[in-house]
């Protein structure tokens, strides 16, 4: 497999919890999805339950005509909201495969860069859960369960806030503020001009990638800039974590390389 | 004469921080605001090879050399802004989010920020009811010259200020609110355009979470001497 991250951003599937009666394990093991049939639909990560364009599920929904689209009138009255569903009502399976054949001590990371609000992720029937939090990056190391054949099936259930609310019939600046006791975006109990969004904006709101790497793999490097003498004399301090994921110590040569992109193509190095 | 090399050895199974000897630039290209000169941004490469195996790992990103410092104006008790030495008159603009229900593509964010940049705006503030904005968002500020002013997620009229009165101490977990701060400093520190962390919108975070905000985001002493003449 090649170094690097490759997005899973197509062929999602996505169901209602409560109208799937298999568990994670079955769903990426003996019983995956076949494809868009009730209660399976199309859907397309990252989104949210109720939004996103390239989205899971209202999207879907919207797009099938199971509801209308919130966007238009006063069409978001009509969607049932959290608190009056409960929250299994917007708890959602997503599911999707990859393909992925490593070579001898190559690692592969499933990363989640924004789930809102929990999450238990199924890898070819191996369980992890994805704790709470909104803003926060998940990196999964899961070079051990991979298929060996390279062809794997990935399941993820997403939970809302712990503390979705309730919308007081006057409405009013973030609902009833109970959202607030979730590290989660508050507006979505609704706000000014904006009306409250009915799943709270659940589900896999940012990017799901995988990222193939040899022994070592670089991690959030930081760059700073220092600059003296009326800004004619700059430098340029590049600190980054490395970990060695191998069972041998690994002798390193690490690169670093500023380029400047000038006009018509021509590289500066 | 942009281009190093280290050697370095990880122990099995070990995390390691590793930091390059500082790399010299004579002149660079500045980045600039809109409105005020050129967004020049560098293409920075890195990545690791390892002995016995080839290329492990890489990263890329575009960075731009700029300093930017603001403080409380004495005479008009506002905030003053400076980049690369030369204050600047902050022509904002408010940002909730791209759209109410996270419908968020990178062409979406292109065409939202380049019009704020087509009016003439300098400064986008990401209240502190939306989003920590996305790499995408602050990639097109790069490009477009947009600063921006992120707030952390606390509202006043969630935490404490509201009618009623609700979540006087913030959120429920303070450790989950710091680990998720923390994880978004990683995710959008390099970039030119970020200008200002604010704790939240109309109102001081929990005196906790406010005071590891502090600690955690200010400069570290060894930049202090930067922009030495």
């Amino acid at each position: 497999a090649e170094i690097g991250k490759t997005k899973l951003d197509s062929g999602w599937l996505a169901a209602r919890s409560t109208e799937v009666q298999l568990t994670g394990t079955q769903l990426t093991t003996t019983h995956p999805p076949a494809g868009p049939t009730a209660p399976w639909m199309d859907a397309v990560v990252p989104g949210t339950v109720i939004g996103g364009l390239i989205d899971s599920v209202l999207a879907t929904l919207v797009k099938n005509k199971v509801v209308p689209d919130p966007f238009y009138g006063l069409e978001n009255e009509t969607i049932i909201d959290i608190a009056d569903s409960g929250r299994e009502y917007y708890t959602f399976w997503f599911f999707t495969t990859f393909h992925c054949k490593l070579s001898g001590t190559q690692h592969l990371d499933l990363n989640f860069r924004g789930i809102n609000y929990s999450a238990e992720v199924y890898l070819n029937g191996h369980k992890t859960i994805l704790p709470k939090g909104m803003f926060r990056r998940h990196s999964l190391n899961v070079t051990d369960t991979l298929h060996p054949d390279g062809q794997n099936l990935l399941a993820v259930l997403v939970h809302p806030p712990d503390h979705p609310g309730t919308i007081p019939p006057d409405g009013g600046q973030g609902g009833d503020h109970e959202i607030g006791k979730d590290v989660t975006t508050q507006y979505v109990e609704g706000w000014d001009w904006i009306a409250p969004i009915r799943d709270r904006n659940t589900g896999i709101w940012d990017e799901v990638s995988i990222s193939v790497t040899g022994p070592v793999k670089i991690i959030d490097p930081h760059l700073v800039s220092s600059l003296f003498d009326n800004y004619k004399r700059v430098y340029l301090h590049a600190t980054t974590e490395l970990e060695n994921r191998s069972a041998l110590a690994a002798e390193c040569s690490l690169n670093i390389q500023v380029t400047m992109e000038l006009e018509g193509g021509v590289c500066l190095v | 004469e942009h281009l190093q090399t280290q050697k370095l050895l990880i122990p099995a199974r070990a995390c390691v921080q590793y930091t390059f000897p500082q790399i010299f630039f004579y002149k660079p290209n500045l980045w600039w605001p809109n409105g005020m000169g050129k967004q020049s941004l560098y293409n920075i490469n890195i990545s690791v090879d390892v002995k016995g195996y080839g290329e492990s790992d890489l990263w890329s990103h575009l960075f731009g050399f700029r300093k930017i410092e603001s403080h409380i104006d004495k005479a008009t008790g506002g905030r003053l802004f400076k980049v690369n030495g030369q204050p600047i008159f902050i022509r904002g603009g408010n940002w909730i989010v791209s759209d109410g229900l996270l419908r968020l593509s990178k062409k979406r964010y292109k065409t939202d920020i380049k019009f704020h940049a087509d009016m003439n705006l300098n400064m986008i503030r990401c209240w502190g009811g939306g989003l920590a904005e996305r790499p995408e968002f602050y990639h097109y500020c790069d490009i477009y010259g947009l600063l921006v002013w992120q707030e952390f997620w606390i509202t006043g009229d969630v935490d404490g200020r509201g009618v009623p009165v609700s979540n006087p101490d913030g959120p429920l977990d303070h450790d989950l609110f710091m680990l998720c701060a923390r994880d978004t400093v990683k995710l959008l520190r390099n970039h030119s355009s970020l200008a200002l962390w604010v704790g939240g919108n109309e109102q001081v975070p929990p005196e906790d979470i406010n005071k590891a905000l502090k600690d955690d985001l200010k400069l570290h002493p060894f930049f202090y001497n930067s922009n030495g003449i």
